[in-house]
């Protein structure tokens, strides 16, 4: 998913059809839309009233060609609708061109495209997810809509989750897998206390999140699984059994969307598929990492965009493997530009729950991705890593 | 209108966001760069997640031909400076 920088600052939102279309009963056209927002609210704490006139934050109208916001619509197909990112005023434009259906495969359906557009009055951008609703395209009627991951991920990275959700309350699987969103260790203390070489000295060589969605923390030629709020029974193991030909003292890990693992060591870098190394492996960071330094500090993938980010010394890079070249000009850039965090970090790390984590030496940073900057909160950050994250007395 | 024409991709490549206003320079007669064309091509192939030749070709124009929201896919040109007044 991605962002586009604004939201609203409050969660009643309020809005009003100033404008109905040609061919709906108004009825219907009410109804459509607020289910559209509802769906967006099922899983954030924000509420959405209609109101029959005066000033709201989300205006809707169903209007034709050049409509004043010197954006016209172009007649039937092509462009559907169109909104205004929060800062932009978030109304909502309708191309009343269209054959506005409800629940019918004629048309174009209403419910869908409504509630894409409320994603935009909202702040989220197009995602590159074929399957989330926030993908630019119309794929057709769907009798059965379900929100992708990444739109639950998307809208609850602005303006959180559902205060009045049990368990993760994120059920929406369509396409994508279900993250495991569960609250980080800063909620709830350990159950199983740890006395070995973790908990003697908590500073790790890096950590990543598998492809299959368990978090695995790397220190010397061992390495641990973690859960929730501490370390899983059997570990530590030997890094040389769990990834064959990978030795130990590790730089940084991530992994990348297409599901293989990289480590970093050095000057070189090995890749997994799973355990399995992925062909002729170590090479050079220099050759499959155009732009990136050796001798790294830590790296994580961001799911807000996807890119990756190195971290050395007191500097970040970010790379996206999908641009030539894939390292900006404009970087490396500093890392105080992540407000918070320190230089020579030892490891990052996106997790499930949608928040980014910093680890260096015995402690970790829990950086707010909205605010872009370390968390607030109580106890404040850093914390101590033993403590909230392997299970230490 | 279905996108089949090297125009009408480049007026889609622009609304959406993966051609800069600026794109045609004046300098040589409103003439568009090789890179920047083939870049924007492949911008929207990656994003759209088609194979990314940087080609015009059949399944990239027929997905700029299907109905779709009007909002730029890249909000990075410039800031959005529609204005809601």
């Amino acid at each position: 998913y991605a962002l586009q920088g604004s939201r609203w600052r409050v969660k009643a939102l309020t809005y009003k059809i100033s404008k109905y279309p040609k061919r709906l009963k108004r009825s219907d056209v009410d109804t459509e839309v607020a289910k559209a927002f509802s769906v967006w609210s099922e899983f954030t704490d924000l509420t959405f009233t209609a109101k029959a006139s005066g000033p709201v934050h989300i205006e809707i109208k169903f209007v034709e060609s050049e409509h004043g916001d010197g954006d016209a619509f172009d007649g039937v197909g092509g462009t559907l609708a169109h909104a205004f990112f929060p800062v932009f005023g978030g109304d909502a434009h309708f191309d009343d061109a269209e054959l506005w259906t409800v629940n019918s495969p004629r048309g174009t359906n209403l419910f869908q495209v409504a509630a894409h557009e409320f994603g935009h009055s909202l702040g989220l951008s197009h995602s590159d997810v074929r399957s989330a609703l926030m993908a630019p395209f119309y794929r057709g009627y769907e009798p059965v809509f379900k929100l992708d991951t990444d739109d639950v991920l998307a809208i609850q990275a602005l303006y959180g989750k559902k205060s009045t959700q049990s368990g993760n309350g994120l059920n929406p699987t369509s396409g994508g897998a279900s993250p495991r969103t569960t609250t980080r260790p800063a909620f709830a203390p350990p159950r199983a206390p740890r006395d070995d070489m973790i908990c003697k000295d908590p500073k790790i060589d890096a950590l990543f999140n598998s492809a299959e969605g368990q978090t695995y923390a790397l220190k010397g030629n061992k390495y641990y699984r973690l859960t929730e709020n501490s370390v899983a029974e059997g570990y530590p193991k030997l890094i040389s059994e769990g990834w064959p030909g990978l030795p130990g003292d590790i730089d940084a890990a991530f992994t990348y969307k297409n599901g293989k693992t990289y480590f970093f060591k050095g000057t070189k870098y090995w890749r997994y598929n799973g355990r399995q190394m992925d062909g002729d492996y170590p090479k050079e960071i220099s050759e499959g990492f155009t732009g990136i330094p050796d001798h790294l500090d830590a790296a994580m993938v961001w799911g807000g965009n996807g890119k990756i980010y190195f971290y050395k010394g007191s500097k970040f890079w970010r790379f996206d493997p999908l641009k030539r070249p894939p390292v900006k000009s404009s970087y490396p850039k500093p890392i105080s530009n992540w407000e918070g965090l320190p230089n020579s970090i030892d490891a990052a790390l996106q997790y499930t729950n949608g928040y980014t984590y910093f680890f260096k030496g015995d402690k970790y940073y829990r950086f707010n991705d909205r605010t872009f900057a370390v968390d607030a909160a109580d106890p404040p950050f850093p914390r101590p890593s033993g403590h909230w994250w392997f299970g230490c007395k | 209108a279905p996108v089949s024409t090297t125009t009408q991709a480049e007026i889609y490549l622009s609304q959406f966001g993966y051609l800069p206003a600026s794109a045609r320079n004046p300098a040589n007669g409103g003439l568009l760069d090789a890179s920047t064309w083939i870049k924007a091509v492949q911008d929207f192939q990656s994003f759209a997640g088609l194979n990314v030749t940087g080609e015009l070709d059949d399944e990239t124009m027929q997905l700029m031909s299907k109905p779709r929201c009007g909002v730029r896919d890249k909000v990075g040109y410039g800031t959005d400076s529609r204005s809601k007044r």
